[in-house]
């Protein structure tokens, strides 16, 4: 049975995650599950995926301000190729937009988690040092933790839910961008074994923000506190959400550790994509990034 | 603190990262 105070911290946290995110889980399995009253369109080849950034241009993030992408107009240079080449060209143009709008997301969803842990009680009484590392060290474990609500076995959400791009589609892509969303996929699918819903999702989300053991933090103590407060709130929620699974939050909090391989290798791909592919980082995703691990 | 001006920004006040 939990007491008020942890009542209170549930409700707020709640409060918080469906105040900031545009898109959460029961709003995904809508879709996913074909009970809404227009579909997704389909995105399973480079036919389907540029006719997708011509339909869905208001909603895929990176046209959102109408801004153009370098890489698109640097590769626009007319000049006589075989029409093989031209293909392959097309194909490595189709993959680097693919990939700076992953980017746009990520930077879209980085911005929604800074809003959700400003909205979380005491968050804005730490130290703003500590604020930034907090963010810094969660913010790739709770967008896969994020992302698995918009994923099935078969492909993913993606423009605010108006498209789905297959998994097959993203498998085939040329290597690395081939290997990005794999390892996804197969977390998503063990996490959305477990059937959380969006209230249990966002204490999730913020035991992930509120973590004492992130490197450089100056007040471990205060950090550990909340920390507690939110992993006791979450406990005693799962036992009351989920009366049948007893067993959810010690395998919830194994979770935690499979985030952090996750992100490690993350950030290895995207250290490859950049010295192989000669391709920008977003500023945030670079400050974000630097010194990681 | 310069080396997380952009989550600086955003912990602060509501800049989109879009527009930096």
């Amino acid at each position: 049975c939990m007491e008020g105070d942890g009542k209170t911290l549930v409700r707020q946290i709640h409060d918080a995650y469906m105040k900031s995110f545009t898109m959460n889980k029961a709003k995904a399995r809508l879709i996913l599950t074909g009970k809404t009253s227009e579909p997704p369109f389909i995105i399973h080849d480079m036919d389907t995926f540029q006719l997708a950034e011509r339909t869905l241009a208001a909603y895929m993030a990176h046209m959102v301000k109408g801004e153009r992408l370098e890489s698109e107009s640097e590769l626009r240079v007319e000049h006589v190729t075989p029409a093989v080449e031209c293909e392959e060209l097309q194909q490595r143009e189709a993959e680097a937009r693919l990939f700076h709008c992953c980017q746009s997301t990520s930077v879209e969803t980085v911005t929604e988690l800074t809003e959700f842990a400003k909205a979380m009680p005491d968050f804005q009484t730490l130290d703003l040092n500590d604020q930034v590392t907090l963010l810094k060290y969660a913010v790739h474990e709770a967008l896969f933790t994020l992302l698995a609500s918009c994923m099935n076995k078969d492909g993913l959400l993606v423009a605010r839910g108006r498209g789905f791009i297959t998994r097959e589609f993203l498998k085939s892509l040329r290597r690395p961008f081939s290997d990005m969303m794999e390892p996804k996929f197969q977390f998503a699918t063990r996490f959305n074994s477990m059937d959380l819903d969006d209230s249990d999702l966002a204490l999730f989300v913020a035991a992930i923000i509120c973590c004492g053991d992130r490197p450089g933090l100056v007040d471990i103590p205060v950090v550990e506190r909340l920390q507690e407060s939110i992993i006791q709130a979450l406990r005693h929620h799962l036992l009351a959400n989920h009366p049948d699974d007893t067993f959810l939050f010690p395998r919830l909090l194994q979770k935690l550790a499979d985030l952090r391989e996750l992100v490690t290798e993350h950030a290895q791909l995207i250290q490859e994509i950049k010295t192989l592919e000669d391709t920008s980082l977003h500023p945030l995703l670079q400050e974000i990034y630097k010194d990681m691990y | 603190k310069e080396k997380h001006k952009i989550l600086h920004q955003l912990l602060q006040n509501s800049t989109s990262p879009v527009d930096l």
